[in-house]
C-alpha cells in the first residue's frame, strides 16, 4: 500500500492504484471459494477428520499459492527508490513526531480505522448472522459474502476509470456510508421471512464497502502527499490502529 | 442479538462517524 506512493505522486493515478488492489484483494477472496470448491468436489468426507483433512488442504493449498505470488512480488517489482529520483524528491528521513503535529492524520487515521472496523465486524458476523438469525440455507454462508465480493470488485473496476480530486474521494466515501447506514438499519430490522432480501442487500454492502475502502486508503496517499519517506510509517500505524480496533470491537460484542 | 448488532449497528455507526470526520477534513 505504501509502496502506490512511490510509483506515482499523481492522485488521480494513487487512486486508481488502490482501487486496483482492492479489486485484486476480492480476486484473492473468490479465489479462496475456487480452492474450497476443488477440495470439496476431489475428495470424500465421511468421517470427522475427513472433514478437518478437506480444510487442511484448503488453508495449504492457499498458503502455497499466496507464497507463490509473494515470490513473484519479490523477484519481479523494481526498485521504487528509482522512480523516486525521478520526481526528485530528496532522500531525507521524516521523524515520527512529524506526523503526530499534523491534524490530518488523525482525521485520516480515523476514517480509515472506522472503515476497516465496519468492514471487518461485518464480514466475522456474516455467516452467524445468515444461519443462526435469518435460518438461511447452508449455502447462503458462502453465497453471501461471494456476492459482497463480486459487487466490490465490479465497483473497485469502474472506479479506475474516473478522475479524482479531493472533493471527490469525500463525496464518494460519504455516499459508501450512506449505503452502508441504510445496509446497517436494514440489516437491524429485517425479519426472518424476507430472508432472501439479505442477497440484494450483500449487493449494496459490497458497493459500500469498495467506496469507502478505496477512498480511505487513498485519503492516506493525500495525506503522505510527496513526503514518501515517511509513507511507510503512515501506513503501518493506521494498520495497526486498525487491527486493534477491531479486536477490541469484536471483544466488546462478544463479552454481551 | 448481538450479530445484528455486529453486522447492523456497528458498522452504520461507523460509516456515520466516518462521514462526520471526513466532513471536517481538508483534502
Amino acid at each position: 500500500m505504501s509502496m502506490v506512493n512511490c510509483i506515482s505522486l499523481n492522485s488521480t493515478s494513487r487512486v486508481v492504484m488502490a482501487s486496483c488492489r482492492n479489486a485484486f484483494t476480492m480476486v484473492a477472496n473468490l479465489s479462496l471459494y475456487a480452492v474450497a470448491l476443488v477440495v470439496f468436489s476431489t475428495t470424500k468426507s465421511t468421517t470427522h477428520s475427513d472433514i478437518e483433512n478437506q480444510y487442511h488442504w484448503i488453508a495449504y493449498t492457499s498458503i502455497f499459492i499466496g507464497c507463490c505470488f509473494v515470490g513473484v512480488f519479490h523477484l519481479g517489482t523494481k526498485e521504487p527508490r528509482l522512480k523516486i529520483r525521478v520526481h526528485g524528491t530528496s532522500y531525507a528521513r521524516i521523524s515520527w513526531a512529524y506526523w503526530f503535529k499534523k491534524v490530518l492524520y488523525y482525521q485520516v487515521g480515523l476514517v480509515y480505522m472506522l472503515t476497516r472496523l465496519a468492514q471487518n465486524v461485518s464480514q466475522a458476523y456474516l455467516a452467524f448472522y445468515v444461519i443462526e438469525d435469518m435460518r438461511m440455507a447452508k449455502s447462503a454462508k458462502a453465497l453471501v459474502p461471494a456476492i459482497i465480493y463480486i459487487s466490490s470488485f465490479i465497483v473497485s473496476i469502474i472506479m479506475q476509470e474516473m478522475y479524482w480530486t479531493g472533493q471527490r474521494l469525500k463525496a464518494y466515501y460519504c455516499a459508501g456510508g450512506v449505503l452502508w447506514v441504510f445496509c446497517g438499519a436494514s440489516i437491524l430490522f429485517l425479519p426472518q421471512s424476507l430472508s432472501a432480501f439479505m442477497y440484494v442487500i450483500s449487493v449494496f454492502i459490497g458497493i459500500a464497502n469498495a467506496l469507502m475502502t478505496v477512498t480511505g486508503v487513498s485519503m492516506q496517499s493525500v495525506l503522505v502527499g510527496s513526503d514518501l519517506n515517511g509513507c511507510a510509517f503512515v501506513y503501518g500505524s493506521l494498520s495497526f490502529l486498525d487491527k486493534v480496533s477491531c479486536g477490541l470491537a469484536v471483544f466488546v460484542l462478544q463479552s454481551f | 442479538s448481538v450479530t445484528r448488532y455486529g453486522l447492523g449497528l456497528l458498522p452504520a455507526v461507523c460509516s456515520l462517524a466516518g462521514m462526520a470526520i471526513t466532513y471536517t477534513m481538508k483534502l
